[in-house]
């Protein structure tokens, strides 16, 4: 569908507000570690799609495990989020916004955020381990 | 800025590229010139040029708008969600979902109540043109490269970000004066990913 402006979209084209793709992950708000919602597993999917949870189970559960954890916060540090490990709001703002189908973690190899501060310590820092 | 892993790129012994559109789709001249403004940026300020070509099957990069699975293991999923997709050097291959609501003129400043579904086309081909050159996706918020973009948004205009990414794999553009370009709010819109 192509549309010369925003304008001249007709109301027929446009979609039910609450039945975007991932509109329904507005319903984890609030969700932290040790908890157990309905319909978490498609947060795990969109996470495992995008390269967050790597190597997929045959089918997710909807417990918000340890997996789910380092993945949002991961997430959210890709994202330039505060890296709480829990579905806050502006987090999920983020989450459910249209992107790229390209994945941010491709083959366990991060980028982003994450990925530069890894290459940074290969490349110019010493570090010691404590 | 990042790239894909193993650092892909289009060798040196073919910076001159071709592009053509999937023939299903039989593209309008206006769609077609969005992205030949979008290839424009990224041939400013590198060595590579971008020449349309009616041959799909022989050309370096293939555009084509798809719906649902479209083959590649990818699927789309309607309308919002994923809106594209490209693949890293050497592959080519840049699908856009059919299902979205693409806006040639994506201007901020034509917000209405519709443009919660409205993606801005040539957004999207600025950003899927850079990953294939071999960018990734890049946290920096202002940049091209940044994986989201909220609908009834613009954002077009190289970022210092994705202009130093794309000339660590290619160098500078040989015929500018100037090896970067500077980025403007004005062109930038109002997303609130930046």
């Amino acid at each position: 569908h192509f549309f010369p402006n925003i304008t001249s979209i007709p109301p027929s084209f446009l979609p039910n507000a609450t039945t975007g793709a991932w509109n329904a992950f507005h319903n984890f708000a609030g969700c932290h570690p040790g908890e157990k919602v309905d319909g978490l597993a498609k947060l795990k999917q969109y996470f495992n799609r995008f390269g967050y949870i790597p190597n997929s189970p045959s089918n997710f559960s909807d417990d918000f495990d340890d997996a789910l954890e380092s993945a949002l916060k991961e997430y959210q540090l890709n994202f330039n989020l505060n890296t709480s490990g829990v579905l806050d709001e502006s987090t999920l703002q983020q989450i459910v916004r249209p992107r790229c189908g390209v994945a941010d973690i491709i083959n366990g190899t991060s980028t982003m955020n994450s990925g530069k501060a890894a290459s940074l310590t290969t490349g110019h820092f010493h570090t010691v381990g404590h | 800025y990042t790239f894909f892993p193993g650092t892909p790129k289009w060798p040196s012994s073919n910076l001159d590229l071709t592009y053509a559109f999937f023939p299903g789709n039989q593209l309008t001249d206006s769609v077609k010139a969005i992205f030949s403004r979008a290839f424009d940026r990224w041939a400013a300020v590198t060595p590579l040029t971008f020449t349309e070509t009616a041959s799909f099957s022989s050309a370096d990069l293939k555009i084509g708008f798809f719906s649902g699975d479209h083959g590649d293991g990818e699927p789309f999923d309607g309308q919002m969600g994923t809106l594209a997709h490209a693949f890293s050097p050497t592959n080519g291959h840049f699908h856009l979902d059919g299902d979205e609501n693409w806006v040639l003129d994506g201007d901020s400043s034509s917000l209405t109540s519709s443009s919660t579904s409205a993606i801005d086309l040539e957004s999207v081909a600025v950003h899927e043109i850079g990953h294939l050159l071999g960018l990734g996706h890049s946290s920096v918020e202002e940049s091209i490269m940044f994986p989201t973009i909220s609908s009834g948004s613009k954002k077009i205009v190289l970022a210092s970000d994705d202009i130093q990414g794309i000339q660590v794999l290619y160098g500078g553009n040989p015929n500018s004066n100037s090896s970067s370009t500077t980025t403007t709010g004005e062109e930038r819109g109002t997303s609130d990913s930046g």
